[in-house]
């Protein structure tokens, strides 16, 4: 099982569709400051249910939406998918949508679900969900805390 | 899910073994602060590069303690492996020996997990094949490519001049 | 010493005189969160790159901020210059056009302190020109030659194969 | 006015004595992880007085010494010295003498003084000893802290 698509419309910087394709083994995502790298992995966190403001760097939920640039007008919406591939069964897609509104609709291929189904279901699949499988940029410093109780809860995370 | 000390005995196997495939001259120990007290004992992490003194984890260099951070996150990953593991940058610290490091983790794991990594090491971009270029051309959108490395070099090298 | 506000007016001045040198068609501005109270009040900055909206500092990427917290480092420093500064890896998060800027901001600031920099980037070291490379060469003991660049990644590159 | 020369014996990795020239202009200090580059940062930093373990990187005073290595025996003091060129009036050595039973000296061209006494002589002189002039690995990040208010203790250092 792994990740085979990332699709991202009206996400943070991305005003434009942008579907991109995964390798099933090792896939590198390069770029210059401020390109939209880490807001790659931020719509993956967001997809996946992450309410924290500071870990999606945001100072408000709208704020994932496109605010516009240069030639560009902002977005109302924001819509993050992903393709999972099962291998020999198939694949499913997982898609998140946010209106400027505050609506906000989990969708599973194709049908709209709720965001603990989504996540029952990655679960089952050993999708692992836990923090540790999405490390930000700045975060490798901090699993190493100095603090020996914050390391137990780096692997309680997990048992 | 797995109890607390199942996983621990788990992850103190991973990292020790992990870190001496590593650094063969080195040593490294996983254990409990305090282990008649399992609900509440943290995590104590002693290590030792080869032809150096045991050390505080305070005392260690920037790229010293990078490399110890991806080792115990790799053995606890191992544990209980996810389909797949997004790291940002996580190999910025370090120098080019300790880059190899990493690279040979990622081999070592690559039957294991799926990785997507963030990065703007050469090395790292090398092994890794196949890149995505992230470009900002219009101002303020971003734009995703798929590019061998040799043209995203040579790309990258005519915006410098 | 100087009141707090001669140095903030003269901070302002340097910190949007320094980005707009480096970054032409952006806009950069520094001021007092509360102008009515001057013992207390924070300060805010305000940035916008070429191209792009304006963001709140959380929204900028590890290297935007890299280097505008390095353009406000250098406006404060202007105000009331030291004899020498010591940077330790600085520069860590930025791509090659941006370290470009920062060795641009080290050759404008070159008359007016000494630079002492760590560094493990191949452009900062170019520009430096005069290196001094530390090595571990006897396990555990720290020794340290003057050595020219490219003697430098020649012996670096011996150690990686 | 500027820094000719660094001087470590016994202080932290340095357990052999080694003299660093420095350029009036500027000079890179380069090396692999580990190597002892942050260890000479921090060697100014005490020589100058500075008393946090944290930004030490100490568990408490006595481990700025040299703890050996693999063929040598732990030291029982730690020296750390620097020559200040003042152009055309000369030059001065600054020295921190420290030893294993918690005794303590500071040094000015061969006189033991206090480091009030080092402190006030070099800012007469310009020498600028603001937080802001020696910036520690890791430390660009945080100051430019989210916090305004964290933000203007960082322009008082100056004030
Ligand atoms: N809501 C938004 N609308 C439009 N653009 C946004 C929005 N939020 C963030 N951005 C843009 O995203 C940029 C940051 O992108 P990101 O953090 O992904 O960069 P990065 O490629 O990771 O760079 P680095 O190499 O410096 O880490 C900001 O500069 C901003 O222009
Ligand atoms: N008291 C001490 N005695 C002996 N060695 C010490 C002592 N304190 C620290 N060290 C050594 O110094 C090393 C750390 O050095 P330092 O932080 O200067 O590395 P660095 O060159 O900055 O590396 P990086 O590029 O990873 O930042 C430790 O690994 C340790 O071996
Ligand atoms: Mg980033
Ligand atoms: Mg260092």
């Amino acid at each position: 099982m792994h990740l085979k698509e990332i699709e991202l419309y009206g996400f943070k910087s991305f005003g434009e569709r942008v579907k991109i394709e995964l390798n099933p083994r090792l896939t590198a995502i390069v770029g210059p400051n401020g390109s939209g790298k880490s807001n790659i992995v931020d719509s993956i966190r967001w997809l996946l249910g992450d309410q924290s403001y500071k870990s999606l760097r945001v100072p408000s939920s709208s704020e994932v939406i496109f605010k516009g640039a240069e030639n560009d007008a902002p977005f109302n919406f924001s819509h993050v998918g992903i393709v999972v591939d099962l291998e020999n069964e198939g694949e499913f897609q997982v898609e998140r949508k946010y209106h400027r509104s505050g609506e906000n609709e989990y969708v599973l291929n194709g049908k709209v679900v709720r965001l603990k189904d989504i996540r029952s279901l990655l679960s089952t699949m050993g999708f692992g969900l836990g923090s540790l499988s999405i490390l930000s940029q700045g975060q490798i410093d901090s699993i190493l805390s100095l603090v020996p109780t914050d390391r137990r809860a780096v692997l309680e995370e997990v048992a | 899910k797995k109890n607390f000390k199942e996983v621990f005995d788990q992850a103190k196997i991973n990292f020790e073994e992990i870190f001496h495939n590593l650094f063969p001259e080195g040593k490294a120990e996983l254990s409990l602060s305090d282990p008649s007290n399992l609900l509440e004992s943290g995590l104590d992490i002693r290590v030792e590069f080869p032809g150096k003194k045991e050390l505080d984890l305070l005392q260690f260099s920037g790229g010293e303690r990078s490399i110890i951070a991806i080792i115990f996150l790799f053995s606890i990953l191992k544990t209980k492996p996810p389909s797949f593991v997004i790291l940002d940058e996580v190999e910025a610290a370090l120098d080019d020996i300790n880059v190899d490091k990493f690279i040979k983790l990622m081999r070592q794991f690559s039957d294991k997990f799926q990785f997507i990594i963030v990065t703007h090491n050469k090395l790292t971009m090398e092994y890794a094949g196949e890149l995505r270029g992230v470009t900002m051309k219009k101002g303020g959108m971003s734009q995703v490519v798929s590019i061998s490395i040799d043209d995203w070099l040579s790309e990258y090298a005519d915006t410098l001049n």
